[in-house]
């Protein structure tokens, strides 16, 4: 089992490793990876070991093998079936983000509870009301939720998703909703981050 | 100084506080706030004792008392002025985000490096050609900048903003940016936390 901070990390390198082999890069040491990256050598090095044994090339990793080695490991080469739930002005904005089908969540389905969306919306994505989420998360075996509605509706919405056989829900929506049947959780919310930044900043003012 | 979890703790508190007090809710205890949130009881007295003595009635807090305790001591009311760089799907999702306004986050000045886009959107919000950023962050005091640009602009989005006297960054984009002059920067990476799930979920598969 990887801690979380080691999995972000394994995935930041596997972001840079993707731009290293556009750039040509053939190969590049734990020190290199740490000083772009701003982490210690010790803990990249920490971080790649959880995945077993990649080789070390005197001092360095060959950039195309640890790339596959960290992809086939995380499993980042899966393709994700997701969904948007709520089309306002956020959900719009996720139903036609390009990157996400780019790295393998295709969007393939967005709910909502006012029927006028459906019919306004232009998107290639199938559009469905909102009180046909567990049937559509069941039949078409959508694994990820994202949670783009008021914060009144969250917790009925993820209820909805969870009954369906969902298995991770990214919220946006400002409340924390409780989970069931072990689905896991990632909370995006922008308030949040805002007051959280804000109190750090009155902190350094404070006389 | 407040570790991070404590002041995230505080920060879910005070919004379960708000609550209570639109339920006219009176007194509550530690372990009531634990059980709605999910936090032990002990690690709420110690993030509350952070902030000063606040007077504990018999095993209970006095909901008003100690919203007003945590919002003086956090510095909640204040009031931030914010911008939002880059005015595409997201962007304009932000643009006109009724929350940030209502919890004193008041955006006040928007910018695009596309000269068309700041004719076509309807806004109260004044826009601006990205150009102007470092002139237009110093002459109105803007204190946070969210950046809503492609990934490849985000960088440079961050210095114009640090060079124009930004206090906090909200980073959208998918890359790590780099921060000088002190200033903080809390990232909110869609993909990334998609990423992750996806990871955790293959480990969950893994035979
Ligand atoms: N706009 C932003 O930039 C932004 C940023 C961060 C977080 N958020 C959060 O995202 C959520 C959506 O914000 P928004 O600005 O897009 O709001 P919005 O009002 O524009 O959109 C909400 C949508 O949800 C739909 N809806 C309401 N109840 C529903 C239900 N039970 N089931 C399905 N759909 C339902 C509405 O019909 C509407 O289309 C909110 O929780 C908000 O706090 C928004
Ligand atoms: N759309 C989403 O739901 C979503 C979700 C999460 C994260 N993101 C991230 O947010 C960013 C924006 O995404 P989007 O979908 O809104 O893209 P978009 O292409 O719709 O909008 C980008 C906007 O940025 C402007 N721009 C480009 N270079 C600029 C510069 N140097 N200075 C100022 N403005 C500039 C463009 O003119 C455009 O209006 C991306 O980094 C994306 O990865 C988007």
């Amino acid at each position: 089992k990887i801690p979380n901070p080691s999995l972000t990390r394994l995935l930041a390198i596997y972001h840079l490793l993707e731009q290293l082999e556009r750039e040509n890069v053939k190969s590049v040491s734990s020190s290199e990876l740490g000083k772009i990256l701003g982490f210690k050598p010790d803990s990249i090095r920490k971080d790649v070991s959880y995945l077993g044994e990649v080789g070390n090339f005197g001092g360095g990793y060959e950039v195309l093998k640890l790339k596959d080695h960290i992809c086939g490991n995380l499993g980042l080469d899966r393709k994700r079936r997701t969904c948007v739930v709520g089309l306002g002005r956020l959900g719009t904005a996720i139903l036609n983000y390009d990157d996400l089908n780019e790295n393998g969540f295709s969007v393939i389905a967005g709910f909502d509870s006012n029927i006028n969306k459906l019919e306004t919306i232009t998107t290639p994505v199938e559009l469905f009301p909102a009180h046909e989420i567990t049937e559509v998360v069941k039949k078409k075996g959508i694994e990820i939720g994202l949670i783009a509605v008021p914060a009144r509706a969250a917790q009925e919405t993820a209820d909805r998703l969870i009954d369906g056989g969902i298995r991770g829900i990214i919220n946006f929506s400002p409340v924390a909703i409780k989970a069931k049947n072990n689905v896991m959780i990632r909370n995006l919310d922008l308030l949040g981050e805002c007051m959280i930044l804000s109190t750090l900043l009155a902190f350094r003012e404070k006389p």
